[in-house]
C-alpha cells in the first residue's frame, strides 16, 4: 500500500503546490514511484508539471463526482516515476454537488482504496506506487477534508510570516477533528518552513516560535526563498528540472531524503 | 450611499488582506469614513487591526447567518475613521448553513442595504461611511460571491508571480458571471500589483504582461515587497501606523489617492 500524504494549510500562498511538485519530483528522482493528486480547482500543480487545459479531459472532478476510477484519470508528467491526476475548474462546485451524497467525506478515500487494490500502477509502469501526494486548496472545505480522510499523514508547508503562524492552531484543530471523526490513523507528519529569507528578522522569529511549540515535528530542512523556484512553473517544470543546482532544488532534494528517513522511523 | 469595494482573488497569499487593511487606513487618513468587513474565516484583517479573539463576540458570521444588523457588529479599530466588522472561524461553515436558504447569495447585500438606509454610521461617529471594503478568503465560494453581489467594484490584488497570473482569467469569468446573474453594476475597479521586487525578472515580466492585457485597469501605483509590511500585523497595526515612512506605507498612501481619483472619474 502506498503512503498517502496531504499538503494542507488553509493560509494561502504558503508553498503547498510548490512543495507537492518539487517533493514529488525529488522522491521520484531517488527511485520512488509517486502519484500526485491535484485537488485544488486552481490546478496550479497540474500547470506546474506542464499539463495543459486541453489534456485535462479527465480530472479529480471525475474521481470525486462521477466515480471514474483513479487509473482512468492518471497522466504521465514526463518525469520518470511521477504521474498526476490533474485538476479542473469544475472542482470548485464539488462541495455543492456532493451536498447530500452518502459518504461524501470519503469519496477520495474510497477511490484510492479501489486504486490500491488494483495494483496500484500508473500507465505501463510495472513498479507499484509507493507515495501518493495530494495538493489542497487554501481552505478547510470538503476537498481538503476528503484529502485528510484519505491520508496517512499531513505535511504542513508553513511560510515564516505572522498570518501563516496564526492559522496553524486552526489547522491542528481540523486535523484533530478529522482524526476523531473520519480517519483515526491521520497524523501530522511534519511542518516544512518555506520561503525562508535569512535577511528577514521576522522569518527567524517565526521559525524559532514554531520549533519551540512543535519541536521535532518541524523538519530540519528549511526551503529558502529562491527566485528560480518561482520561475520554474512558467516553463511547466519543477524547480529540480528547471535548475537542478539552485538553492531551492537542493533544499527539496534534502527534504525528500529527510522525509524518507522519517517514514522509515514511523 | 458608500462605495462598496471587494478585495478578491482566489489565489492565496497575494496581498488581499494587507491591501484591505492598509488601503482602509490610508483612506481614513485622508478623511474618508471607512468600514472594513472581514469575510475570511481566517480573520487576518481583524488580527492585523488588533482585534483579539475575545472581542469578536459578534462577527460577520452573525451578519450572514443570524441576520444581526451590521451596526450591532461594528467595532472601533483605534484608527480614527476606520471601523471593522470582524470575522470568526465559524464563517467557514456558512456555505453549508445557508445551503437551502432563499436569497443566500444576497445576504451581505441585503444587510448592507439595511445598514445604509439607517445612516450608515458606526458608533458615535457623525460622519456617514463613505467606503466599505470587504476582505475575502482565497476561493470563489459563497462568501466571495456574497461580497461581489453586494459590491460596486472589485479591486484585484495581484502578486507578480506565474501562478497568480494564471488565476486571473478564472477570476474575470467569475466577476462576469456575478455581473450577469446577481449584480449588474459590478465592475473590475482595478488591479494592484503587490509584493513587487525590482531585482526579480519574473516580476517585471508578469507586470508587463498584465499591463499589456488590462491596460488602464492596472493601477500605476505598485506595492513593493517590504519587510516592514509583513512585520506590522504581529503588532496588530497597519503598516501605515507601524512605520509611516517605509516604502510599503508610502505606496499604500499613493494607492489611496490614486483610487480616490479613479472613483471621481467614474
Ligand atoms: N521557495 C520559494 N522561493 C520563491 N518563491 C516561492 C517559493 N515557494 C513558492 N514560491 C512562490 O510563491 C507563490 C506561492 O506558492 P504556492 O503557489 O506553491 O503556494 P500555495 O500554498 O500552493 O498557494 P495557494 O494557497 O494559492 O494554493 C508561488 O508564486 C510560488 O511560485
Ligand atoms: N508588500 C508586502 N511586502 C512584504 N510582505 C507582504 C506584502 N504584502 C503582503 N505581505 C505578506 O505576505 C503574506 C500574504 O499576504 P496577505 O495575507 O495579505 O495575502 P492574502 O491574499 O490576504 O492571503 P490569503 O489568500 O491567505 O487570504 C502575509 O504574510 C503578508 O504579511
Ligand atoms: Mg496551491
Ligand atoms: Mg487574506
Amino acid at each position: 500500500r502506498p503512503r498517502v500524504i496531504v499538503m494542507a494549510n488553509q493560509k494561502g500562498g504558503v508553498g503547498k503546490t510548490t512543495t507537492a511538485i518539487n517533493l514529488g519530483t525529488a522522491l521520484a528522482a531517488v527511485g520512488e514511484q509517486v502519484l500526485l493528486i491535484d485537488l485544488d480547482p486552481q490546478g496550479n500543480a497540474s500547470t506546474g508539471l506542464g499539463i495543459s487545459q486541453a489534456q485535462r479531459v479527465r480530472s479529480t472532478y471525475d474521481v470525486m463526482v462521477s466515480d471514474t476510477p483513479v487509473e482512468a484519470c492518471v497522466l504521465a508528467t514526463g518525469i520518470p516515476g511521477l504521474h498526476i491526476v490533474p485538476a479542473s475548474f469544475d472542482l470548485a462546485g464539488v462541495e455543492m454537488e456532493l451536498y447530500d451524497v452518502r459518504r461524501r467525506s470519503y469519496r477520495m478515500r474510497d477511490q484510492l482504496s479501489r486504486f490500491c487494490a488494483g495494483g496500484p500502477v500508473c500507465g505501463n509502469d510495472v513498479k507499484p506506487i509507493s507515495y501518493v501526494l495530494i495538493d489542497c486548496p487554501p481552505s478547510l472545505n470538503l476537498l481538503t477534508i476528503n484529502a485528510m480522510s484519505a491520508a496517512d499523514a499531513v505535511l504542513v508547508p508553513l511560510q515564516c510570516e505572522f498570518f501563516a503562524l496564526e492559522g496553524l492552531t486552526q489547522l491542528m484543530k481540523t486535523v484533530e477533528l478529522v482524526r476523531s471523526s473520519l480517519n483515526p490513523r491521520l497524523e501530522i507528519q511534519g511542518v516544512v518552513l518555506t520561503m525562508f529569507d535569512r535577511r528577514n528578522n521576522l522569518c527567524g522569529q517565526v521559525a524559532e516560535d514554531v520549533r519551540a511549540h512543535l519541536g521535532d515535528k518541524v523538519y530540519k530542512t528549511v526551503i529558502p526563498r529562491n527566485v528560480r523556484v518561482s520561475e520554474a512553473p512558467s516553463y511547466g517544470k519543477p524547480a529540480i528540472v528547471y535548475d537542478y543546482k539552485c538553492a531551492g532544488s537542493r533544499a527539496y532534494l534534502k527534504l525528500a531524503s529527510e522525509m524518507i528517513r522519517r517514514e522509515k522511523q514511523l
